[in-house]
């Protein structure tokens, strides 16, 4: 392995984390990426993990060879509003997510493959001005569209051929949502972060609000990624996007708060920053399991680990370019890193 | 973090703000 292939600890104590070059995907167009993402792909009776590829106007699907290597198989052609990202349905197989859009979400489409001729093909699943799109467990979606003042936050389940089937509303709150995410702990619990900072508590089976916290700081716009429920309390997982360096704790990635959903109190546990000697606001990332990792403005990926608060990896801007897309396989042992130009390049995290 | 900082906290806090909250 070359110093490229191999990302470096950011320090001698944390070489046990390590991010490990398995392979590089190479769109042959050249176009634009704006996501990556993994799916559970069946076919012949043979299950697979399966790569999916965002650009503007295609999304593709890579299924594992031999020896790391991939080869696309399959390529949607969406040429009338272009994807804006992939929306990863954490349970579904075959089944491929997308919003499309200009500036916001106009459209949420799936995208499959007929099991009767093989042909491609797309279903509309929503219209609208669309802030945020999760998927869900258990086949599921949801979303928050239109204005303020008629704000819907709305659940649809998907059926196996791509269709979707029952639609339920949650109660809407008198703050636009912009992030959703599940709580680990709770099946029928979600949160969601508003514009103006607040933490909302849904109970998905009834719609009810259960509570709407603020999240206390007066950084606006937070965005949830990971929730949990341990010992009567729910700790979220949050990036600021639009914060400011801080003298006391320097520009963190993301930062763990905990809430008591009885009271709306809410303390910080934990920040996620760079260790020292490293540089680069919070640009995009994702959370998954114990881990989360980010694209930072300096063009390199930083990954912590949620437990211990500590950066355990950094994968600095190769040759061919900064970082601009950072995703988790289905497991988070597997990293994703993209480029502008359409590479993809799978890292073992080990 | 302490109960203090928190307030009180309730295991059941998912069932008990269900009953309570509006429907």
């Amino acid at each position: 392995l070359t110093a490229e292939q191999l990302a470096v600890a950011p320090s001698d104590n944390l070489r046990d984390r390590s991010l490990q070059l398995a392979s590089k995907l190479k769109n042959p167009s050249s176009s634009c990426a704006v996501d990556v993402s993994t799916v559970w792909w069946e076919s012949a009776g043979c299950t697979e993990l399966c790569i999916v590829t965002a650009c503007e106007t295609f999304i593709s699907l890579w299924k594992p060879l031999a020896s790391n290597q991939w080869r696309k198989v399959y390529t949607w052609h969406l040429t009338e509003i272009p994807v804006i990202q992939i929306v990863p349905l954490p349970d579904v197989c075959n089944l491929v997510c997308v919003a499309l859009g200009d500036l916001e979400i106009g459209e949420i489409r799936l995208l499959l493959c007929s099991s009767e001729d093989g042909s491609l093909k797309q279903s509309l699943v929503k219209t609208g001005n669309i802030k945020a799109v999760l998927g869900l467990t258990n086949r599921k979606l949801v979303s928050s569209s239109g204005t303020l003042q008629d704000q819907q936050i709305e659940i649809i389940s998907v059926s196996e051929a791509g269709r979707s089937n029952e639609r339920q509303t949650l109660m809407p709150p008198e703050e636009t949502i912009l992030a959703f995410a599940e709580v680990e702990g709770f099946r029928d619990a979600l949160v969601g972060t508003t514009a103006v900072n607040s933490l909302v508590v849904w109970n998905l089976k009834t719609g009810q609000i259960l509570n709407k916290m603020p999240v206390g700081y007066s950084y606006p716009a937070s965005i949830c990624h990971r929730a949990y429920s341990d010992s009567g309390l729910l700790f979220v997982v949050l990036s600021h996007p639009h914060a400011k360096e801080n003298e006391s704790c320097g520009n963190p990635a993301f930062r763990m708060r905990v809430f008591n959903p009885k009271t709306a109190r809410s303390t910080g546990v934990m920040f996620f920053s760079l260790p020292p000697g490293h540089s680069g606001r919070y640009l995009e990332g994702e959370v998954k399991g114990v881990s989360a990792a980010a694209v930072l403005t300096s063009g390199a990926i930083a990954v912590w680990d949620l437990f211990s608060g500590q950066c355990t990896a950094l994968l600095p801007p190769n040759a061919d370019g900064n970082w601009s897309l950072v995703r988790w396989s289905v497991t988070d042992s597997c990293l994703l890193a993209g480029q502008k130009d359409g590479s993809v390049y799978v890292y073992h995290y080990s | 973090c302490s109960e203090s900082d928190l307030g009180p906290i309730s295991l059941n806090w998912f069932e008990e703000l269900s009953t309570e909250a509006p429907s």
